[in-house]
């Protein structure tokens, strides 16, 4: 379902030039809990922008459903990520100006729906992730947890089937963790989601089917586990 | 050193209205180090930024190097924050037209001093963070946890009595976390710099000399502990 052949990023050129990721490849069918660790600028985000087409290889090649992302044209580069990714970011990216209930409905509306056919949804998706009582405010009227879990909430809104998180849980404390966690197995589980999961937190990552490590841009170790 | 007395915060008003805090007295002497631990949402962020003099409370004192917040000027307050605080916010707040090394010069550049007489301790800390080869990258060419290293680096430029950090690990694997840690405990021991660090990581916390849990904007626990 999503795959990474022989990935290869570079940034800046000469003596200057970061190889952050140095030829990694990874295969995720549907329905698999994937955990990512690894120091800290070693290239998980790299990685995971890579598997969401929103940035692209030096070399290699990016598969998602089947299609090789290279050679598709922006809007259906747009459509793909749309309809079928939803993409949670190391520091969120919520729209300042919209407050916790129209930031989670935004990819759907985006996708052409009305605002009333998904708001039922998004609340609901608030309530999940415990800010019943904090949908009407801004990012800036949240605190830093909060603004992740509005994060989380809004790319689950469309259920897409490819989940990629950055660090979800980095802002929480272990309860609203662990039900972001369960959440996020759910999913998976339940209706056969493909989750690539960043994470600095071991326990998170018990949670998943599979661990992989990734030191200096290589993938060092990926080994299928028995999640907890 | 820095006082809370009977602290009340309460953003908005009416049915709106959110306590963040309700009721908080904490008092920290120099060469202590507390580790502040809550849920998301619980008042932390609030609390340390009362502690910073970057907000006011809604009732009570705030009180630093024995004088009370309240009754100073702007420019004298302005004097104390750059002089005496060293601040490490949840997400960072570095300048995006900055380097790293630029960034970590800036509070001792507000403060009077030369690039020169400031640029070799900056660059010194970058190292001892693990940036040494991350010293011209601007923040959009760092990783995560790499710009909140360049944070806690800014932080301790100007080697000031009292350091606030807010969640400093979050973005760190455990390595580079226990390294930032034991520059903590070092400015603590050595120097007798007054720590007050939030932190959702209990191995952190234990680091430190006491250890306090907030819960609703109250607190519901205050002890001291051996460090680890
Ligand atoms: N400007 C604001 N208007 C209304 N409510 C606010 C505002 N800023 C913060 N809050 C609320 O105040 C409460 C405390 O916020 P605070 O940032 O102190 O929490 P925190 O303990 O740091 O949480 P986290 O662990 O998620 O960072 C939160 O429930 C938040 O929704
Ligand atoms: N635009 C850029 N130009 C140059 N180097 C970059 C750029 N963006 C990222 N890097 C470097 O690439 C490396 C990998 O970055 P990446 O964000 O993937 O790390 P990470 O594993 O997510 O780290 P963290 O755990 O700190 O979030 C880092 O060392 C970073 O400094
Ligand atoms: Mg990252
Ligand atoms: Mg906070």
């Amino acid at each position: 379902m999503i795959e990474l052949k022989d990935v290869h990023r570079t940034y800046g050129e000469g003596h200057a030039a970061v190889h952050a990721l140095r030829g990694v490849s990874l295969s995720v069918p549907p329905g698999q809990f994937v955990a990512v660790m690894g120091p800290s600028g070693s290239g998980k985000s790299t990685l995971l922008h890579l598997l969401g087409a929103l940035d692209w290889p030096t070399r290699g090649e990016v598969v998602l459903d089947g299609k090789n992302v290279a050679r598709m044209d922006d809007n259906a580069l747009t459509r793909l990520r749309r309809e079928r990714i939803g993409f949670i970011f190391q520091f969120f990216n919520l729209l300042p100006t919209l407050n916790a209930v129209e930031n989670v409905c935004l990819p759907a509306l985006l996708g052409g729906k009305s605002l009333a056919s998904v708001e039922t949804r998004a609340r609901q998706l608030l309530g999940r992730v415990g800010l019943g009582d904090r949908a009407h405010h801004r990012p800036s009227q949240l605190s830093g947890g909060e603004q992740q879990r509005v994060a989380i909430a809004r790319a689950l809104v469309t259920d897409p089937p490819i989940l990629l998180a950055d660090e979800p849980t980095g802002n929480l404390d272990s309860r609203s963790g662990a039900e972001v966690l369960t959440l996020l197995r759910q999913a998976c589980d339940e209706r056969k989601v493909a989750i690539v999961m960043v994470t600095h937190d071991a326990g998170a990552a018990r949670r998943a089917d599979r661990r992989v490590d990734i030191k200096d841009g290589l993938i060092l170790n990926d080994q299928s586990q028995v999640p907890e």
